[in-house]
This record gives C-alpha cells, sequence and structure tokens, in this order.
C-alpha cells in the first residue's frame, strides 16, 4: 500500500487543492511501478494551513499557482522516488522514459507497461541487457487500450522505434535497437552500466513530440520471500 | 517455514529497533524544515500483536483549520478509511480539516460495516482531542490504515492511544522522523521529505513543504 502525506504552510484555497493534488500525483506517485498491484488503501493527502501568511493562492491561472504546482510536482516526485527505492527485494532504481511519442497519455501507458512486466524486471535484476523484453512489453503496451481515444493511440512502428540505456554516471548512452535494427551491443560496457544502482531506459517510439516517464524496481528472489511469508 | 520468517523479518528493519540498512540510510534525513502550524508524532498502539515497540499511529495535526484534498485508490474493493476520508473531504469542501491519523499493522480493507465503524471512530476520537464544538460537518480528520487486508482494527486498543498521541505532538526533526516512522510496514526506512520556497507574490517569504509516505509492496498506484 502506497500512503502519503504533504503539508505546507503556504496559503492555498481550498477549491484549488484537488487540481493541485491530482495534477501532481499523475506525474509522481501514479507513474510509479514496483510489483504491478494497486492497493485497496492508497491515499495520498495534500493539506495547507497558509500558517506562513502572505497572498492566498486563489487562481488557477495565476503565477503563484503555476509556481507552486511545479514546486508540489517535483516534490511529490521525489517521495515517490523514494518508495520504488524501498520497493521489498529491489536492488536497482529505474526510470523509464518513453519520448517521441504523438500524445503523453500513450506514452505513460508504453512506459507503464514496461515498468510492470515481471520479464523487464527479472532481467534488471539478473543484470542483463535484454532490450527483446523491452521492445516486446512495448509492443502490447497499447492493445485493447479502451481509455484512450482513437486519436491519441500512436501507432507503434517497430521500424521507427529505438531503446537505449542511459547511464547513471553521464556516460553516453548504450544504443541497444535503433530503428528497429539490434546494435552489436558490447556486453562488457552493458554488465558496467547494469552493475549502477540507477539506470535509465530510453525508448523512442520516433512518432512525436510527447514523453512519458515511470520509475520501477527490479524482481528479485526477495521478493518473492517477504511476500511468501506475509499472512492475511 | 522458519527460515522462510527469519528471512523475511529482517526487512521489518524499521520495526524492532528501529535500525536502516546501510545502503538505505542516505536517504533518511538527519534534518529538516518544517511547515509552521503543523505538530506530528508517532506512537506504539500494538495493532499487531507481534509489535512490542514500534510506533505504529501517526498522528499530524494542524494549529488551526485548514484547506485539504486527497486522492485515492481506483481498486473497487476500497478500505473503510478510503470510503471514510473521501466522504469527510466532500463534506468539507476541502475545507476545515484539523489532522491525519494513520495506523500500520492493519489494513482495515475488506472489513466490512464494522470495518467502517472503525475508520469513524478512529476519526471522532482524534477530533475529540482539539476539544472544539462541533460545526455540524462532523469529522475533521483524515483516516488512513495500512498492513493486512481482511483482519479487523484492534480499534479499543488504538482509540486509547489517540489522547496519548494527541499529547506527544510536537515539531522538531525526531517528531516527523517518528511518525514517518509509524506508518512504516515492509519499509526498511522512513520516507521524509522538507523543503522551503517563494512564490512569485510574495517572494520574502520562506514558505515550507513537508512530506512523509510509505510503501514497499503492493506498488502500482492509480489514484484519483
Amino acid at each position: 500500500t502506497l500512503l502519503g502525506v504533504i503539508t505546507t504552510d503556504a496559503p492555498v484555497a481550498p477549491a484549488l487543492l484537488s487540481s493541485l493534488l491530482t495534477n501532481a500525483v499523475n506525474k509522481s506517485f501514479n507513474s510509479i511501478c514496483i510489483d504491478g498491484d494497486t492497493s485497496t488503501n492508497d491515499t495520498v493527502a495534500l493539506l495547507a494551513n497558509g500558517a506562513a501568511g502572505g497572498k492566498e493562492i486563489s487562481s488557477d491561472s495565476s503565477q503563484d499557482y503555476y509556481s507552486f504546482q511545479g514546486i508540489l510536482t517535483e516534490f511529490a516526485t521525489d517521495l515517490a522516488k523514494l518508495v520504488v527505492r524501498d520497493g521489498e527485494g529491489a536492488t536497482k532504481f529505474v526510470t523509464v522514459r518513453v519520448t517521441e511519442s504523438p500524445s503523453e497519455a500513450a506514452a505513460r501507458k508504453i512506459a507503464g507497461t514496461v515498468a510492470r512486466s515481471p520479464l523487464v524486471k527479472t532481467a534488471l535484476y539478473g543484470k542483463d541487457a535484454n532490450w527483446g523484453r523491452i521492445l516486446c512489453a512495448t509492443g502490447y503496451s497499447l492493445i485493447s487500450e479502451p481509455g484512450l481515444p482513437a486519436s491519441d493511440v500512436p501507432e507503434i512502428v517497430p521500424e521507427k522505434t529505438s531503446v537505449s540505456f542511459m547511464p547513471s554516471d553521464g556516460s553516453p548512452e548504450l544504443k541497444l535497437l535503433v530503428n528497429g535494427e539490434p546494435e552489436s551491443v558490447d556486453e562488457t560496457r552493458a554488465s558496467q552500466i547494469l552493475e549502477h544502482e540507477d539506470l535509465e531506459i530510453v525508448v523512442r517510439l520516433g512518432g512525436g513530440q510527447a514523453e512519458g516517464v515511470y520509475w520501477t524496481c527490479d524482481y528479485s528472489h526477495e521478493y518473492i520471500t517477504i511476500n511468501g511469508d506475509y499472512r492475511t | 517455514r522458519s527460515q522462510t520468517s527469519t528471512t523475511a523479518q529482517r526487512h521489518y528493519s524499521v520495526a524492532p529497533n528501529g535500525t536502516v540498512p546501510p545502503t538505505k540510510q542516505k536517504y533518511v534525513p538527519t534534518k529538516g524544515t518544517y511547515p509552521k502550524g503543523f505538530l506530528v508524532s508517532g506512537t506504539h498502539v500494538g495493532v499487531k500483536p507481534t509489535n512490542t515497540g514500534t510506533p505504529d499511529l501517526a498522528f499530524l495535526a494542524s494549529e488551526t483549520p485548514c484547506a485539504a484534498a486527497a486522492v485515492f485508490t481506483k481498486n473497487k474493493f476500497q478500505a473503510a478509511p478510503v470510503t471514510v476520508s473521501r466522504e469527510m473531504l466532500r463534506r468539507r469542501e476541502n475545507t476545515g480539516v484539523r489532522s491525519v491519523i494513520i495506523n500500520s499493522g492493519c489494513a482495515n480493507a475488506v472489513t466490512g460495516k464494522g470495518g467502517m465503524q472503525d475508520a469513524e471512530q478512529m476519526g471522532l476520537h482524534a477530533d475529540k482531542c482539539f476539544e472544539e464544538p462541533s460545526d455540524g460537518k462532523g469529522s475533521r480528520t483524515i483516516v488512513m490504515s495500512t498492513g493486512v487486508i481482511g483482519q479487523r482494527l484492534p480499534i479499543q486498543k488504538i482509540l486509547n492511544k489517540i489522547p496519548l498521541a494527541f499529547n506527544a505532538l510536537g515539531t522538531s526533526h525526531e517528531h516527523w522522523l517518528a511518525a514517518a516512522r509509524a506508518i512504516c510496514t515492509t519499509d526498511t526506512f522512513p520516507k521524509l521529505l522538507s523543503r522551503t520556497f517563494s512564490l512569485p507574490s510574495s517572494p520574502s517569504i520562506k514558505y515550507c513543504i513537508a512530506g512523509m509516505t510509505k510503501g514497499a509492496g503492493m506498488i502500482h498506484p492509480n489514484m484519483a
């Protein structure tokens, strides 16, 4: 279960809090995955008491609103990332970034599908640069998706799709697949990149400007141990 | 079986003695700057019979009634505290909220009408601590629970400790850390952050934002 409480002493009109929180949560807590199960209890609350004084944020078109929205979203994202770092049995913290998508919704859906894939997550645990599993999850991610308007559903074109690993040490990306063609992967460098706790997977769709991000972790033996022992 | 239990027990590392694995210690802040007018505490209740000393009840209070909003799971089997808190915020139109009360160790989920009453009681007992006259809109407290599904809360134990939790409220970093620990289940470290910021219309005022979260398993949130 995910629980969260965020408090601020900034003065915010009660009518604006829901939209501020929803926007922040969609890009933070609603963009993380540890094991793919959605709890019965997930709750995140935002409280604002105005104790620090100043002018109340009372319009959703004010500069203060946009500024606070950015601060809240960044703060919620940092909190959400801590949850992923503490995933049961996790040894890796993985950012899945889907770019060059026609819509943000589709990019998020694809990123979430990759982040949820047990085979991607076990490959990450095994330090295996298995782009095939990433591509597989990408390929089925938008099938039977009634929630997205037809105009928003991008056609995933294998010949335009690329997959890379972005190392956490700032060194150049490791290209695994470029425009549907597999690269000759330097396995030694791949192993070095996967030795680090942090890793970023980038999937480029080659079909737009929008981007979606999910944060996930790997699956380890410990996850099974912990949850095989957790009793109702 | 016993070997499995022993292995799993290691993951409850914030539970028995408050220790955090060395690799996770960098994520636990040693200080913070917290919003004015909010007080917090972490208190031991023993929601799980095996918990003999770890805080498992978090209380967060605003010195004055404040604005509040929340997002909740879209799971069709929503736990009692989810239903109770959502209705409270609707009734109050996101204003006049005084506190948040959270227990770990039992999720109070799929517990029927009795579970709903338990969640309502937690909120009402938290309200009583403020000794404020009723405004006719019911509870002023957001209720949350986390832990195993399908078991009733040891509600009387929790209710008995709410006044103690109220008396333990404070504003220090240690208070915030204790509250963050109290909501942990299989988490290996308490998750607490705080920041300062300013707004364009009031550049000279230093505002604070602070938050705590918990979660380690059953995590793929879809809240609205």
